[in-house]
């Protein structure tokens, strides 16, 4: 899950 | 997908709203720094490398492609249509003393060793640093017009929205990005004296000037 957070951030 | 993150993206998007319509609409990039302007279109080139590959959300991508539209569009009036009132010598900051260090960093300091995670960090540590030649140029000519001043309060905010965000991440999700996290406490300590001079001047209608 952590995985799928990564960089969905401007 | 939380209020400090929306308030920073737009935040964001305005700075760079503000910056277009000041050199549209004076028909002049005077006092703006085209070096910071080409880092940011590499920050924004080697971040969203991901667009076609990872899907987060309409919002994500479009907001992707418009940072990455006015990137691109700032630098080509600053250096195609309005090159002649480019205030080259004053944007004098080495670029390369930015770029070696972020590649090397970013090769040394990564959490995998893969090219789209390398451009990724690359273009963290990139935009931590990218503003440098617009503040350096600033403190060569002793000043600012005021709409530029207001152009870096927002791109300065943006980015102080964006630690707010992380902490409440953290507090949420527990999830952080130690690397997101740690440039962007950099970047952000980078605005402080500007933060103090807009404060203390600008927003008493006085110009900026550097003393």
């Amino acid at each position: 899950d952590q995985e799928s957070k990564r960089h969905d951030e401007l | 997908m939380n209020i400090f993150r929306i308030l920073g993206d737009v935040s964001h998007l305005l700075a760079m709203i503000i910056l277009l319509v000041k050199i549209w609409r004076s028909k002049s990039c005077a006092g703006i720094s085209g070096k910071s302007q080409v880092l940011f279109a590499i920050v924004f080139t080697s971040r969203y490398l991901d667009l076609f590959t990872n899907f987060f959300s309409i919002y994500n991508t479009v907001m992707k492609f418009v940072f990455l539209m006015c990137a691109y569009i700032t630098v080509y009036l600053i250096y195609g249509k309005f090159r002649k009132t480019f205030d080259n010598e004053n944007d004098s900051f080495r670029l390369e003393f930015l770029l070696i260090p972020v590649t090397g960093l970013s090769f040394l300091e990564n959490q995998s060793f893969t090219p789209l995670e390398i451009l990724w960090t690359f273009s963290i540590y990139l935009e931590s640093v990218a503003i440098l030649p617009q503040l350096f140029m600033i403190s060569k000519t002793g000043e600012a017009e005021t709409i530029t001043t207001h152009y870096l309060f927002f791109l300065g905010l943006y980015h102080a929205l964006y630690l707010a965000n992380w902490i409440w991440r953290y507090q949420t999700e527990n999830y952080y990005d130690q690397i997101a996290v740690v440039s962007g406490v950099v970047q952000t300590i980078f605005y402080c004296d500007f933060f103090y001079l807009y404060v203390t001047k600008v927003l008493k209608g006085k110009k900026l000037s550097l003393p």
